[in-house]
């Protein structure tokens, strides 16, 4: 699992769609 | 072509095409190669690129046209370095990785500034290590200091840029500083000094593009600021 992919184009779509900023 | 042909190849300081060649394809072999590819680059492959990107960076004038191109591949190469949990890790361990990022943040170059900011905003919004965007505020503030200008200016200047890309990714940056600032004060004092820097007016002009990307970063901005004018 920690070979896992693909987090930096996750967190890149999460700033872009505005759901990194979505409060908890 | 293996990781380690890369790192013989990175090592001996080509000039001219032969370098922003080798970058061009060890960005697409980072891009399709398993996680173990990346992790034979490794960490001695990741100091080579901050190496040659630092040293590019402090070129005056020589070869602008070409050093800017391979400063650019070099970001698009550590994006690509990044996309796993070995290299995200290793390059927040890197002593200068975030410093060399903030140093790309150059409006004169807005394709690579917008990539750049890109990065330093998903780093801000990481939950682990603690305290990133509180690294990454840091740096820009650092570096502003030795550059004599004002922290927030060369964000200032991305949002007055004619490109919609590069707008949209200061205003990424601005909210992610924002958002992550946990203490009420700091954050109204964050979003107090980019307006007193000149925010407002570019502000302004994004409202009238029709821009779903931009959209969405101007309605974070303002349902962030309306949250703290009311917690406040």
């Amino acid at each position: 699992e920690d070979d896992e992919t693909g987090i930096m184009d996750g967190l890149l779509e999460a700033l872009q769609s505005g759901a990194a900023f979505r409060r908890k | 072509k293996s990781a380690q042909m890369y790192i013989q190849e990175l090592r001996s300081e080509n000039k001219d095409n032969q370098l922003l060649n080798c970058l061009e394809s060890l960005r697409v072999s980072l891009n399709n190669n398993p996680v173990s590819w990346v992790q034979n680059f490794g960490k001695e492959g990741l100091a080579l690129l901050l190496q040659i990107l630092k040293k590019l960076q402090e070129e005056k004038d020589e070869n602008i046209n070409f050093g800017g191109k391979c400063q650019h591949e070099i970001i698009r190469c550590l994006k690509a370095f990044m996309n796993n949990k070995f290299g995200l890790k290793s390059m927040l361990d890197s002593e200068e990785g975030i410093t060399l990022l903030v140093r790309a943040v150059n409006p004169m170059k807005p394709p690579m500034m917008t990539d750049a900011v890109r990065l330093l905003s998903a780093i801000s919004i990481l939950e682990e290590p603690e305290g990133l965007h509180e690294r990454v505020l840091e740096v820009i503030t650092e570096e502003a200091e030795k550059r004599n200008i004002e922290r927030f200016q060369p964000l200032i200047s991305g949002m007055q840029n004619s490109s919609i890309a590069l707008r949209a990714s200061c205003m990424q940056l601005i909210n992610a500083l924002i958002s992550r600032a946990e203490e009420l004060d700091f954050r109204i004092h964050i979003r107090s000094e980019l307006l007193r820097l000149g925010l407002r007016e570019p502000l302004k002009a994004v409202r009238m593009i029709e821009n779903e990307e931009l959209k969405v970063q101007l309605s974070v901005f303002d349902d962030q600021a309306e949250d703290d004018s009311e917690d406040l």
